[in-house]
């Protein structure tokens, strides 16, 4: 973990008496390894680090007893900090209020769909659930089985109509049936795809979501700074969710997100059944990017 | 005329950044980099033009080779692909059919995850589009009990091919694991070793777990080779390089898009070009 390599780094510092502001550089370099190692964007490791640097460079740390625990709570609380503080909930003030669901192919969306369906339904929610996916084959059989699972209404709809159609419609049932909340499952899509990312223009401009959530893999890499930052300008982002988290992804594209986004973290998809969604606490991603 | 330029620690920086923005990873990059570093320090000269080519040879050599024929040559040839949740897999397998079945061979697919929702109709929607027979069963069957039906079929029918589908699964989690190592078993009882291709398929966006994965999979099943897909996005798949050198993976296809005719075969020279211009 970051101590320990904090420890490796600067080892014989404590016959030299104390850290000096070159041994500060060398540990701040550490910390960057492990950053990047952690799959934090490289520019975003960069502003980063200049954010810590000062900190790092004080009298807290350089007359500290225990100089590492020092450095390494600096760097986790700015972490917790970058990530977003505290939990922020769903916005749920219009009836029905529409969540849009984005994302790259296969981030985990339909399932996500699923899984906020029944964390709204326990809290005494009405959701109704819609597949405006018309392209993957059996995109909208995967939701409607979901739906089965945790009893709650889908709206069916076949691959021939237009995603566009199919969301209105869905829409003005959610409105006749007095559901209060209508999730909208979309279809995967490149950032770079044009007339997919018009499409989902489109959905926005017609639905007016209260929540607009990009769904995102825990395991991205380097990449998912374009991919956040792009949907967010197309699309005006609300909120991130980040799936699979319950492998062992450092999950530090989330840092990237979050920081180029401003968008914060609202749900983290923890395993494949439809329970497996939590609230987010900026916490415990902290500890685990800093490994 | 291109006036050759000497490099010096401000470039190598700049090149840094591009290899790691493309997921080449640090230990990696500092490999290749390093060496030049030094150079510079000692006061080498190196031209810009010497160290771009010495970076292509060494890269294209991390790139592990396939040293057997693909597909394999015994009948049935068996493809067993897996991966974790959401790369590709099932997509890659109705890709991959077709290339056979336009090479005039007799393709069958089995629909071995029997867990998550619509998987199984799936891809029999692709067998459907491609008119390539599927074996299944229901969801919720026993995933070896589907593999081995489907392979009975294969040898009684005289298949050339047979792809075998499987659910997404966490390299972390220890009873899915299991059930790939009972899957591996099943097919050691109907097909010898050298007819079967383990493919493991990994997303060309995902970073450093990337390794984790091929690390974690190849002590469950021995791993032939790599597919890696959605190399249409913006990602550069650079860890690719990293797990086919280091567990000695070669790569053998690339996705790039979701239609049967979005796969290519494995360019090293192309890879290596787009994260080193
Ligand atoms: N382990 C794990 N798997 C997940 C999680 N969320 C989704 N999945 C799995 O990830 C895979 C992809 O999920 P989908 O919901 O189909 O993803 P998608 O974004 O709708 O995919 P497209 O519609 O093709 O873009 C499936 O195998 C899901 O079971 C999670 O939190 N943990
Ligand atoms: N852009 C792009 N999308 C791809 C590519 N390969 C697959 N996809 C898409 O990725 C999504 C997931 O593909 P699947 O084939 O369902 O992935 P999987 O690994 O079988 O998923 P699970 O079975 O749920 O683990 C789908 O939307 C596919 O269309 C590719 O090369 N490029
Ligand atoms: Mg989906
Ligand atoms: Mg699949």
């Amino acid at each position: 973990n970051l101590s320990e390599r904090l420890e490796k780094a600067l080892a014989g510092f404590r016959d030299r008496g104390k850290l000096s502001p070159d041994d500060i550089k060398k540990g701040l370099r550490e910390i960057r390894l492990a950053l990047l190692e952690a799959d934090v964007n490289y520019r975003v490791v960069k502003d980063f680090l200049a954010r810590i640097e000062a900190r790092a460079l004080s009298a807290e740390v350089l007359e500290s007893l225990t100089p590492f625990q020092q450095i390494v709570k600096i760097v986790y609380d700015e972490l917790v900090n970058t990530l977003g503080g505290k939990a922020q909930g769903l916005n749920l003030s219009t009836k029905p209020t529409v969540i849009l669901l984005a994302g790259l192919q296969g981030s985990g969306k339909t399932t996500t769909a699923g899984k906020l369906a029944l964390f709204l339904k326990k809290r005494g929610h009405n959701p109704l659930l819609v597949s405006t996916d018309v392209y993957r084959p059996a995109a909208i059989e995967q939701l409607k089985i979901l739906s089965q699972k945790i009893n709650i209404p889908f709206f069916d709809a076949s691959p021939s109509e237009g995603a566009l159609e199919i969301a209105n419609n869905a829409f003005k049932m959610a409105k006749n049936t007095g559901r209060d909340v209508l999730i909208v499952d979309t279809a995967g899509r490149l950032h770079i795809d044009e007339d997919l990312m018009e499409e989902l223009q489109s959905l926005k401009e017609s639905l007016k979501p209260v929540e607009t959530l990009l769904v995102a893999d825990a395991m991205m890499g380097q990449d998912a700074v374009n991919v956040a930052k792009t949907f967010h300008e197309r699309v005006g982002l609300t909120g991130i969710i980040l799936t699979k988290v319950e492998g062992d992804a450092r999950g530090g594209a989330a840092l990237s997100m979050k920081e180029v986004t401003g968008c914060p973290i609202k749900f983290l998809g923890v395993g494949e059944k439809l329970e497996a969604l939590e609230v987010f606490h900026p916490e415990r991603l902290a500890s685990r990017i800093l490994g | 005329f291109v006036v050759e330029k000497l490099i010096d620690l401000a470039f190598l920086e700049e090149l840094e950044e591009k290899l790691i923005l493309s997921d080449l990873g640090v230990e990696t990059t500092m490999a290749l980099l390093d060496p030049f570093k030094n150079k510079i320090l000692k006061g080498e000269p190196v031209t810009t033009s010497d160290l771009k080519r010495e970076l292509k040879r060494i890269s294209l050599n991390l790139l592990a080779d396939y040293e057997k024929p693909f597909p394999p040559d015994g009948k049935p040839g068996v493809l067993f692909f897996l991966g974790v949740n959401g790369v590709g897999k099932t997509t890659t397998i109705a890709k991959l059919a077709l290339k056979l079945k336009e090479a005039n061979k007799k393709v069958l697919l089995i629909a071995g995850d029997t867990f998550r929702a619509a998987a199984i109709d799936q891809l029999k929607k692709w067998g459907e589009r491609l008119n390539i027979p599927v074996v299944a069963q229901q969801e919720g069957a026993d995933a070896s009990s589907v593999i081995y039906q489907g392979l009975e079929k294969a040898l009684r029918e005289d298949y050339d091919f047979v792809l075998i589908d499987t659910a997404g699964r966490l390299h972390t989690k220890y009873n899915l694991m299991e059930e790939l190592k009972k899957m591996y078993r099943v097919m050691d009882k109907l097909v010898p070793r050298e007819k079967r291709v383990n493919l493991l398929v990994l997303d060309a966006t995902t970073g450093q777990n990337a390794i984790s994965q091929a690390e974690h999979f190849s002590k469950a099943i021995p791993i032939d080779a790599l597919i890696i897909t959605k190399m249409d996005g913006t990602a550069k798949g650079g860890i690719a390089l990293a797990v086919s050198h280091k567990y000695k993976l070669p790569i053998l296809f690339i996705g790039l898009g979701e239609k049967a005719e979005d796969l290519l075969a494995f360019d090293k020279e192309a890879f290596i070009s787009a994260i080193l211009p």
